[in-house]
C-alpha cells in the first residue's frame, strides 16, 4: 500500500543524495553524479541512464527544498491511499504542505507523469 | 508508475528477479546440484564440484575404488602413495566417520547482510560497492560466512566479524570432510515454502555417506508485513503437518547413520528491546532516524519483514512470541513422535538467550550481534557466537553424532595441502 517497495527505495535513494549533499556540501545533481560514480561500470550505465530520465525533477525538488517523502510522492513512486495512514520518512510539519508541494513540482513538470507511464 | 520500469533501474531490476526467484546453482553442467562458480547458488552454498560433467562426483559421495585416481568426493584427497602403495583416501580416511552438514532456513541460516556502508553517507564510497555483482548474485546472503556452512576464516569486504561454523568444526575434526556443506536456506522461507526449497538439498542415501542436517526456521513463520499481521502466521496445525512432511521427505534421501537437529523460533521481541533507542545507520547524516521510525515507515508501507516483532506495540511483540513458542512446541512434538528410520533425530530451543549471554561474558554487548541495517538478523559476530553455542550444545548433548578426531589430519595437510580449496 501507498506504494509498498517502490516508496521505500524511493525514499532511501533519495535521502542518500540528501544526505551526500551535506556530506560533501555540494548540489543535488553534484551528489547523484557522485551516487553513480561509486557503483561498478555495469551499474554505472544503469544508473546514469535513471538520472538522465528522473534528474531534472529529484534536482527541481531538492532546489525547491522539497524533503524525498514530498519528490517521491510527486513522482508517484509514493501515494496517499484511502482508508490508509500516510507514510512519511522524514516527519514534517503537516502533511498538508507535503501535498501541495508534491502538486506544485507535478505542476511545474506536467510531463512527468504521463513520461513515467511511457 | 513503477520504479522498474524507470530506464537503467529496469535492467537491474530484471537482474535482480532472476537471481532471487531460483535457488539451484545456476552453473551445473551435471545437474547434480553441485556447482562450480561462487554465486548464484554455487560454492558460497554449497562444496564445489570437482568434476561438473559426472553426477556421481560430488561433494559427500562415497569413495570409489580408493579414489586412486578419480576423487569422487571432492575432497582433494586422491591418488596413489606410492611409498605404501595404498590409496591416499584409504590411509588418511578410511578409518573416519565422515559427516557433512547441511541447514534447511531462512535469511538467518543464509546470513542476510546489507553493508551499512551502502545506507550510511558517510561510508558510501566506490570500494562499498566494489563487490556489488557478488553480493547480489548471493541474493544479499553470506552463506560462505555463516554459522552453519562457513568455510572462509580470512576477513571479507563489506563485512566485519570472524567466521567460526559447524562445517568449520567439522572440518577441523576431520578433514576427510572438505566441501562436505551445504546452505539450502532462503530469504523469507517459512515451514510451507520449505517443502520445496528442501528439494534442492542434494543427498543420495546409497551413493554417499551421512549427512548431518540442521532444519532452522527462526521466524518466518511468524513475521510478515500485513497489517493483520496475526491472521498471516502460520497455525499450530500448519506447522505440526509441514515438519512432519519435511522429516518425512528426509528419510527418503538421507543415509543411513545422518542425524537431524530441528531447532524453534526465536524470541524476536527483544529485538526492539534492544535497537528502540539507537540511531538507524540511514540516519547518521541527515535528520536523526531511529530504528522504530524505520520499523514504522516499513510497517506504514505493509513491507515490514516483520510486523509482530518490529513494532513499538509491546501487546503485539507479546501476541507474536506468543505464537512463536506455540509453533516452537510443534516443532519439538513432531521431532520426538515422528519415528525416523535413516536418522535420529533431537529439538533444540533457538539458544538466542545463551548466544546472548556468552557474548556479553566476552565482554560484548547484545545489540552489537544484530545486523545495524536491517535490525532484524543477526550479523557475523551473531553467527560466530551462535555457531559457538551450538557446537558446546552437540558436543555435550550429541557427542556421538560428532565425528572423532582424524589423526591423519596433519598428513593430509602435509600433502594435499589446502585439498583444492573452495
Amino acid at each position: 500500500v501507498n506504494g509498498g517497495v517502490d516508496c521505500a527505495t524511493c525514499s532511501v535513494l533519495l535521502g542518500i543524495v540528501d544526505h551526500l549533499t551535506i556530506v560533501y556540501n555540494e548540489s543535488a545533481a553534484q551528489s547523484l553524479e557522485r551516487l553513480c560514480s561509486f557503483l561498478p561500470s555495469e551499474y554505472k550505465l544503469y544508473c546514469k541512464a535513471a538520472i538522465d530520465f528522473l534528474g531534472p525533477y529529484i534536482i527541481d525538488g531538492f532546489i525547491k527544498g522539497d524533503n524525498p517523502d514530498v519528490i517521491c510522492h510527486s513522482l508517484k513512486f509514493c501515494t496517499d491511499d484511502p482508508d490508509q495512514p500516510k507514510c512519511r520518512l522524514y516527519p514534517s510539519k503537516t502533511s498538508i504542505s507535503d501535498a501541495l508541494n508534491a502538486l506544485n513540482l507535478r505542476q511545474r513538470h506536467p510531463l512527468i507523469i504521463s513520461q513515467l507511464k511511457d | 508508475p513503477k520504479i522498474c520500469q524507470v530506464p537503467g533501474i529496469r535492467e537491474i531490476c530484471k537482474i535482480l528477479e532472476n537471481i532471487f526467484n531460483n535457488h539451484m546453482p545456476a552453473v551445473d553442467f551435471d545437474q547434480d546440484k553441485f556447482g562450480i562458480e561462487a554465486t548464484l547458488r554455487g560454492s558460497s552454498w554449497r562444496g564445489r564440484d570437482c568434476n561438473d560433467f559426472s553426477s556421481t562426483i560430488h561433494p559427500g559421495a562415497h569413495v570409489v575404488d580408493g579414489d586412486s585416481v578419480i576423487d569422487h568426493n571432492c575432497n582433494g584427497i586422491y591418488g596413489m602413495n606410492s611409498a605404501s602403495g595404498r590409496p591416499y583416501e584409504e590411509e588418511f580416511c578410511n578409518n573416519t566417520q565422515r559427516l557433512g552438514i547441511a541447514v534447511l532456513g531462512d535469511s538467518i541460516s543464509a546470513h542476510f547482510h546489507l553493508p551499512e556502508q551502502w545506507l550510511d553517507a558517510k561510508q558510501l564510497s566506490v570500494a562499498a560497492f566494489e563487490h556489488l555483482t557478488f553480493i547480489l548474485e548471493n541474493e544479499l546472503d553470506w552463506p560462505q560466512l555463516s554459522g552453519t556452512t562457513g568455510h572462509f576464516n580470512f576477513s571479507w569486504p563489506n563485512i566485519e566479524g570472524p567466521t567460526r561454523s559447524i562445517y568449520a568444526r567439522l572440518f577441523e575434526l576431520d578433514h576427510c570432510n572438505h566441501r562436505d556443506y551445504q546452505n539450502i536456506a532462503v530469504n523469507g522461507a517459512r515451514s510451507g515454502s520449505m517443502l520445496d526449497i528442501m528439494k534442492s538439498l542434494a543427498r543420495n542415501p546409497k551413493n554417499d555417506v551421512p549427512l548431518l542436517v540442521i532444519y532452522s526456521l527462526v521466524g518466518n513463520d511468524v513475521c510478515n508485513g500485513h497489517p493483520d499481521t496475526i491472521d498471516h502466521m502460520t497455525t499450530v496445525e500448519e506447522m505440526k503437518e509441514n515438519v512432519l512432511k519435511t522429516l518425512t521427505y528426509l528419510d527418503t534421501i538421507l543415509p543411513k547413520g545422518s542425524h537431524v537437529l530441528t531447532t524453534g523460533l526465536a524470541n524476536g521481541s527483544m529485538l526492539y528491546d534492544l535497537l528502540h533507542d539507537r540511531i538507524h545507520p540511514f540516519g547518521r547524516v541527515g535528520p536523526p532516524i531511529s530504528y522504530p521510525q524505520i520499523y514504522d515507515y516499513l510497517s506504514c508501507l505493509q513491507i515490514s519483514p516483520c510486523n509482530g516483532w518490529m513494532t513499538s506495540n509491546a501487546t503485539l511483540r507479546f501476541l507474536t512470541t506468543q505464537r512463536a513458542m506455540e509453533l516452537s512446541a510443534a516443532i519439538r512434538n513432531v521431532s520426538y513422535t515422528y519415528k525416523s528410520i535413516q536418522y535420529d533425530i533431537e529439538y533444540l530451543d533457538f539458544p538466542f538467550d545463551d548466544v546472548i549471554q556468552e557474548w556479553i561474558a566476552q565482554g560484548g554487548e547484545p545489540w552489537q550481534l544484530i545486523e545495524s541495517v536491517d535490525g532484524f538478523h543477526i550479523n557475523q559476530y551473531g553467527h560466530a557466537t551462535v555457531s559457538d553455542v551450538l557446537w558446546k550444545w552437540l558436543q555435550k548433548n550429541k557427542p556421538q553424532w560428532l565425528p572423532p578426531i582424524n589423526p591423519h589430519n596433519g598428513d593430509i595437510e602435509r600433502v594435499f595441502k589446502d585439498q583444492g580449496g573452495y
